[in-house]
């Protein structure tokens, strides 16, 4: 474990944390692509089944554990408890465009053809495109996104930026290099640049956040 | 070890 990454998974555990708390709070899940949500789910249920096989740390057992829970309760408040306030005209990204050439690319290129290997890597794939639906939602709906759902695309964008430097460190540290989770690391952070720019040059300044559509 | 790579990160 290193700085950058214990960071960037705080960073990571703060968004989980930050869209819950609005949703909950405000009982309205208005601006947030369930869509986006749902594949979070499936990134966690498909990388963490290694949870009853390996056991890595106890912090690391505990945060797959609160990340499955965390992303479970989300996808339920979004679909089921406040369905009503659920912007399913806005969410209209087509996820099988991301999921099918993602499951393809799995299967074609990973470290080793076995079942958990080859869910992991789907799941490092789909992650690195999870938020489009997202993004594309921000930028439709008026372009007008709350802040705080900025803040959740922040906190969550910076958590992989972070984990790039972490795979810097343990390349020159322990010789560690995972070349899959590295690119897709870095296609996930390059998809975030824009709205980071954004984030930063109007959110800091206390405007909102817009998309150019 | 889960098959040849122990993926230790989150």
């Amino acid at each position: 474990m290193n700085i950058f990454r214990l960071v960037g998974d705080l960073s990571h555990l703060a968004a989980l944390i930050i869209l819950l708390l609005k949703i909950w709070k405000s009982r309205s899940c208005a601006g947030v692509s369930g869509k986006s949500q749902i594949m979070f789910a499936m990134v966690y249920m498909t990388r963490y089944l290694d949870l009853f096989t390996t056991f890595v740390s106890v912090y690391n057992s505990v945060m797959k554990v609160v990340f499955l829970l965390f992303s479970f309760v989300t996808v339920y408040l979004i679909y089921f408890k406040f369905k009503a306030t659920y912007d399913g005209n806005h969410d209209t990204f087509r996820v099988e465009f991301l999921v099918v050439p993602v499951a393809g690319l799995a299967v074609l290129v990973n470290h080793e053809f076995s079942f958990l290997e080859i869910l992991w890597t789907f799941s490092i794939y789909l992650e690195s495109v999870a938020i489009l639906p997202q993004l594309f939602m921000i930028s439709k709906t008026g372009c007008e996104a709350e802040t705080i759902t900025s803040h959740y695309l922040f906190a969550l964008g910076i958590y992989r930026a972070l984990y790039i430097a972490n795979w810097i460190f343990r390349y020159y540290m322990e010789g560690f290099f995972d070349f899959i989770a590295i690119v897709a690391g870095c296609v996930q952070t390059i998809l975030y640049c824009d709205f980071f720019y954004l984030y930063v040059t109007k959110v800091w300044k206390g405007k909102r956040l817009t998309i150019p559509a | 070890r889960v098959g040849i790579y122990m993926h230790d990160e989150l």
